[in-house]
């Protein structure tokens, strides 16, 4: 039985599609079978896999809005065990479209009924704000993953975070989960990096990856080549760090 | 007569609040009157100018659902010239309440219309979101500043941001301009940075300042200690490109 993990946190540019990206695609090459679902309107997992997001027959938004099957909308990559469920600019006006529909809260997790049996891990990588896309996210998840950039403003948006997945857990999906937290962005040789590191270890103990993502100019390079790390520069600190990460994602760390 | 620019981009973490933060009291520091309007749930205007989002009175949320006058959520700064009118967490369920009201789009406009006589220049510092509340300070707005991060996916969503203004300009806002771009967390050393900056200038021409924003961990460390760069740490780079921004900002630098 697959697993669906958020990827979230409404702070924005923390490297949730970056880690969406070379996560999976880690786990992809670990012969896990893997299935990334952008539902960012930006959709920079879509463009970063080397899709071009204005140029796809169907998308999350025909998923979502038009319910046509999530296996129509899915998209093979390169690697043998990495699909993509992709988005483009339509689902901008999804938000609104959905407000005034009946359970507009659980369609991600109707729509998504079957994926389990297809796919090993499902990554949802979120738009950066709490908005319905992102509770559509967390109501059809098992877990969320939460990036977490070691920059002063990123430790302020944590506590709207976890209300917002105490609302879910309430009210929509009991069994959500948080995955964990990881680190990213770390910079070794800066006092701002480090302070932040140990704070959030102060707060969150164990349910933060002991594996840190630190900054690394190639993971900014590789979406532009359409690739994830692993295969754009595999030697790179990047490409250790996430592959690091899978280990641990999959031994679980806690 | 008083401008109100939106500082927006829906990318996130391109570098919005602190470009409205250090912008905002450049000008100040030329005893130029300055509003901040902090219309972001993650409030980080507020905080990084030394404010506490969860002990006050009242704020922007108060100003646009409950049609307070905005003068009384206003704070003053240790900065003469410098005012804020901040945000809390309230403001996460703003969008929602807002979708079903009349003319959702106009209520901030509608509540600062007084505004351009208290103060020279308005900056709102706007979500990464294409939302309502982003709908509402391009409708309210007389022009638009876009930072842009010198990173690929940067480039990804101005497509979209442009296609937004223009909707803006043509059914809420004829008056609506393009103010400039500002590049920002530049790094001299990395190809990337110089690839990014080369795609916007030729795009953008002279629409980009040519002030460049380069990476500069102070920038990062300043709101930290609730404190704009130009009073952190007056001789970092952050402070001296912040302050020559401002210079290009007042004398127009098409
Ligand atoms: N460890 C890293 N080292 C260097 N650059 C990185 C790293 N992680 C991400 N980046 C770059 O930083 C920028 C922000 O990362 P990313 O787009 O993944 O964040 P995000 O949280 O998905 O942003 P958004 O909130 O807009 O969705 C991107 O340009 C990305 O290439
Ligand atoms: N020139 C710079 N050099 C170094 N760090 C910077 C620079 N500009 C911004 N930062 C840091 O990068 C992070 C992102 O910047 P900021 O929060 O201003 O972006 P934003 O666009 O407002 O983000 P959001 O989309 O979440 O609102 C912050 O931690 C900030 O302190
Ligand atoms: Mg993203
Ligand atoms: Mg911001």
């Amino acid at each position: 039985m697959g697993k669906i993990v958020a990827i979230a946190n409404q702070k924005g540019g923390v490297g949730k599609t970056t880690t969406a990206i070379n996560l999976a695609s880690s786990l992809a090459v670990m012969e896990k079978r893997i299935l990334i679902i952008d539902i960012d309107p930006q959709a920079n997992a879509t463009s970063g896999l080397g899709f071009d997001p204005a140029n796809l027959e169907s998308t999350i938004y025909d998923v979502l809005l038009e319910k046509i099957p999530y296996k129509n909308a899915v998209q093979k990559t390169f690697l043998e065990y990495l699909d993509v469920l992709p988005a483009n600019q339509e689902l901008v006006g999804a938000e609104i479209e959905m407000v005034n529909m009946m359970s507009r809260e659980t369609r991600l997790s109707k729509v998504l009924k079957n994926v389990r049996n297809e796919y090993e891990y499902i990554f949802i990588d979120c738009p950066p704000s709490l908005n319905l896309l992102t509770v559509n996210s967390f109501t059809a998840g098992d877990s969320v993953l939460i990036p977490i950039q070691c920059e002063y403003f990123a430790l302020e948006g944590l506590t709207q975070l976890l209300y917002t997945i105490r609302l879910i857990q309430r009210n929509l999906n009991a069994k959500l989960d948080l995955e964990g937290i990881v680190l990213t962005m770390y910079d070794s040789r800066l006092n701002l990096s480090k302070m932040v590191a140990e704070e959030v270890r102060k707060y969150f103990g164990d349910k933060v990856y002991q594996t840190v993502i630190s900054r690394n100019v190639r993971l900014g390079e590789a979406p532009s080549y359409g690739q994830p790390i692993i295969s754009f520069d595999i030697h790179s600190s990047g490409a250790i760090n996430y592959m690091k990460l899978a280990e641990e994602f999959i031994h679980g760390k806690k």
